[in-house]
Order: structure tokens, then C-alpha cells, then sequence
């Protein structure tokens, strides 16, 4: 463990609890993608198949329990919360993620590396966490209007992802023989999605304006 | 400690 790994670790933390607070206090999901908490249920779903055969350490449990725990009582409350349901504007959210999920399948089945079920499964949940954002980027060019705890949270996540690429220049340098590009393409993939957001975020953040994600 | 891979990661 490093400090950029526990810092994105957190910071994905930060995410989801920012997620769930605006979700369960203001009873409201205007501007999420249902699409995008799909996504990450499923990568959560997907990676950590091993959750109670293969025990890291007590911190990676817990988080993994988090984890899992959050993203699908988000799922929970966007589709079947009488309130919270309503603010989701469907007609927007109309990405469609099956054309994520089938050729991440299809790679992960084709680049991965070991052919089991749990290596696939887990090499096709980097897939799917690379390209999950992508309908929540969509919906908010669309929607135009992005209230701050959206900007936040999709902030915090491009953070975390970043924090992670930190961590692994740093275990590249500091453990011999780290090198996993599976794992470091895919995050590496993930987190350029998030610079064009970024550079809006930061920009409309130094001058004080709404966030606007331009057509 | 698993084998070097990044499943230590989460």
C-alpha cells in the first residue's frame, strides 16, 4: 500500500458517499446516468468474485464490501425508489451500455492474462470500469444543466483514477517485475476520458461560471 | 502476499 493508492482509494470513496448523500438526502438522481451505476455494479460484481476466497487484508475486504454495498443500493434507489425514480430523466439517459459490456467481454475473453473464469471476469471488470463513465459524460453534455454534487462526483472518480496511475509509476519503481498493462492501458484509457471533463471542471471552477460541457 | 499482480488492488 502507497500513499497515492490509499489517497485514490479514498477519493473513490468520496465518490460513491458523495453519490448516495445527494441521492438519499435530497431524495433526488437528476443528472445521473442509471447506465453509468450499471456499469460499475457490474465491475464491482465482476472483480471481486474473490472476495471471500482469496483474503488480501481486512482493509480490502471492507472496501470491497463498501464498494459493492454502495453501488448497488444506488442502483436500488434510481430504479426502484418511489421519490428518487422520478428524477430520473430516462429520455436522456439512453446510452446504450450493452455496446460497452459485449465487446469488453469479447476482449477480455481475447487479451487477458490467464483464460479462467476468474481471470476473465476480472480482466473484463478493468474493461468495463475503462469505458463506465462514458454514459454519464454523454448524459451531462446533454443535459446541460450539471449541479455541483454531479461535477463533484464525476471529478472525484476521474481523481481516483488518476491517484492510480500514480500508484502504479510508484509500485513500477519501487516492486521489480510490477508490470501489468492490462491494468494499466485500461486505467490509463479510463482516466483520458476524463480529461476533456477535467478541463472544463477546473476551468469553469478558476472562473467562478456554471459548469458547461460544450455539444 | 499474492502473486505480484494488481489483484491486491481494488
Amino acid at each position: 500500500m502507497n500513499i497515492f493508492r490509499l489517497s485514490g482509494d479514498m477519493t473513490h470513496l468520496m465518490s460513491v458517499i458523495v453519490l448516495l448523500l445527494k441521492i438519499h438526502t435530497i431524495k433526488s438522481c437528476a443528472g445521473i446516468s442509471l447506465k453509468t451505476q450499471e456499469l460499475y455494479a457490474l465491475v464491482f460484481a465482476t472483480r471481486y468474485l474473490d472476495i471471500f476466497t482469496d483474503f488480501v487484508s481486512v482493509y480490502n475486504t471492507i472496501m470491497k464490501l463498501i464498494f459493492l454495498a454502495t453501488s448497488f443500493s444506488i442502483v436500488w434507489y434510481m430504479r426502484h425508489h418511489k421519490i428518487v425514480r422520478r428524477s430520473y430523466d430516462k429520455e436522456q439517459d439512453t446510452f446504450r451500455h450493452l455496446f460497452l459490456i459485449l465487446p469488453c467481454l469479447i476482449l477480455a475473453l481475447v487479451v487477458n492474462e490467464k483464460f479462467t473464469f476468474k481471470e476473465v471476469m476480472w480482466t473484463f471488470s478493468l474493461y468495463v470500469e475503462a469505458v463506465a463513465i462514458l454514459p454519464q459524460l454523454v448524459l451531462l453534455q446533454r443535459t446541460k444543466n450539471i449541479d455541483n454534487l454531479t461535477g463533484q462526483y464525476v471529478f472525484l472518480l476521474g481523481a481516483y483514477r488518476a491517484l492510480y496511475i500514480l500508484n502504479w509509476i510508484y509500485r513500477y519503481l519501487t516492486e521489480k517485475h510490477f508490470v501489468h498493462w492490462i491494468t494499466w492501458i485500461s486505467g490509463l484509457v479510463q482516466t483520458l476520458l476524463y480529461a476533456d471533463f477535467f478541463y472544463y471542471y477546473i476551468n469553469s471552477w478558476k472562473n467562478n461560471v456554471r459548469l458547461q460541457l460544450p455539444a | 502476499t499474492p502473486d505480484q499482480t494488481t489483484k491486491d488492488e481494488l
